[in-house]
């Protein structure tokens, strides 16, 4: 049996939030190492991955491979009425047709118990190959975030420049065209407010922003967000969780 | 215009 207690209700909450409009139905693959995630947005263009290690919990226990197949919808009702430090603990039998889920405030004085049914879920699951990108970029989440909004507004792409002077995120639409340069700095009061970006070799890469826009709902769960490229492959937005990540991948566009 | 890959094209099934 799966038993998984959280010590606070809105990483999950965040999580899910974060992906309920990429991904509507999706398997929680639990295991001893922890829960892991792994579902293609319905054009197959963007894929979620995502881990939230055993030691995230305390306790954790699941005695062998349990599949959660879960609506993401249904279960965002559900975690709507935990609060966000609210302790959650999930639980499910070896071959379960429900996830029971209980909310107890900090202060012990209310306890909320909810099961949402299973539902089987035939996904198929990929492999990500380990890769060797040529660029990576960490940058305030809320900076990447502002950028795609502000470039959405103008455009359905944008193309992503990464070179040794910095990183160009540049789009052009019907009303005209824009651009952010992020050159790398050191904030030396707070890391999480500094750019880094560490290049092999010079990318450029097209995306589209409707993506960008729609992973960017996970800003809440990370001051930071990493962005990995190389060219002629997936983008890769992480998110870094306390004890795991949750990770985009969207393919990029070709051609003009 | 430019066209969308799939994320399939890249990552394959396993």
């Amino acid at each position: 049996m799966l038993e998984a207690r959280l010590e606070q209700a809105q990483i999950l909450k965040k999580v899910v939030e974060a992906i309920k409009d990429l991904v509507q139905d999706c398997n929680f693959d639990c295991n001893d190492a922890g829960i892991q995630l792994q579902a293609m947005d319905n054009s197959h263009v963007a894929l979620v991955s995502m881990k939230l290690g055993s030691e995230g919990f305390s306790p954790y226990r699941c005695d062998r491979n349990i599949a959660l197949g879960i609506n993401l919808n249904s279960l965002m009702k559900v975690l709507r009425a935990a609060a966000n430090e609210d302790l959650l603990t999930l639980k499910a039998e070896d071959q379960p047709d429900s996830l029971n889920l209980l909310f107890e405030s900090s202060s012990q004085d209310r306890l909320s118990e909810y099961d949402i049914k299973l539902m089987d879920i035939d996904q198929e699951h990929l492999g990500i190959p380990d890769t060797e990108y040529a660029a990576t970029i960490t940058l305030p989440s809320a900076e990447f975030q502002r950028i795609c909004r502000d470039l959405s507004a103008l455009s359905e792409s944008v193309s992503i420049e990464a070179n040794k002077d910095g990183v160009k995120f540049a789009c052009s639409g019907d009303i005209g065209n824009g651009s952010v340069t992020l050159r790398p700095h050191t904030n030396v009061e707070d890391e999480d407010k500094s750019t880094k970006i560490e290049l092999t070799e010079p990318v450029n890469l097209t995306f589209s922003l409707k993506y960008l826009v729609n992973f960017c709902k996970a800003s809440s769960l990370s001051a930071t967000v990493r962005l990995c490229l190389s060219n002629e492959v997936p983008l890769l937005v992480e998110y870094q969780m306390g004890a795991g990540y949750l990770r985009f991948y969207l393919a990029p566009k070709i051609g003009d | 215009m430019s066209s969308q890959r799939s994320i399939s094209s890249f990552f394959t099934p396993v």
